[in-house]
């Protein structure tokens, strides 16, 4: 699939710094396909799961950048479960937490929370957080950035060299 | 339908 190529171009460890115009181009090609908010999130829960730390950072820039420009057809998959159960795994030690990165745990905890916040009729998002709460492994909510919450705007497009 | 069996099949981690 296309989607498949985008993620790989815009998550790639070889990449100097975010690339934009390939982020752009992976939330471009979900809103082409019928199934691409389901064939895109399987994917970037993958590439979060990465043991590369910056493959993992890039994939998690990628999310949030389609939660913003995908729409409620991508809200939707993320609000599932089936997806949430793999960022829990980050997170906990049960399962991978102990092998990620802690910019990477703290990177999926903010998103979580900015999520129950931005979009609270997505319920299972805030059943999946308020358990990590429940678990320990959210002590406090964070502090999100003004910059960082989620707001239906473009995010910033690289200047012309 | 499908959507039914899937929402019952979409369950939370066990911890």
């Amino acid at each position: 699939s296309e989607i498949e190529g985008e993620v790989d171009k815009a998550t790639n460890p070889s990449n100097r710094q975010e690339d934009w115009e390939y982020i752009i181009g992976f939330c471009d090609q979900i809103n082409k396909e019928l199934e691409g908010p389901q064939i895109a999130v399987r994917l970037l829960a993958h590439k979060i799961q990465s043991p590369q730390e910056w493959e993992a950072v890039q994939a998690l820039t990628v999310l949030e950048a389609c939660m913003k420009n995908c729409g409620r057809r991508f809200h939707n998959e993320v609000g599932k479960f089936r997806f949430l159960n793999e960022l829990i795994k980050v997170v906990s030690p049960k399962y991978l937490g102990d092998r990620v990165s802690e910019k990477v745990k703290t990177k999926v905890i903010e998103l979580l929370y900015s999520w129950t916040v931005a979009l609270p009729e997505e319920s299972k998002i805030k059943d999946a957080y308020y358990m990590l709460k429940r678990q320990g492994i959210v002590m406090f909510d964070p502090v999100i950035p003004a910059d960082r919450t989620l707001i239906p705007s473009p995010p910033p497009r690289p200047k012309n060299p | 339908l499908g959507e039914e069996s899937e929402e019952r099949d979409d369950h939370l981690l066990p911890m």
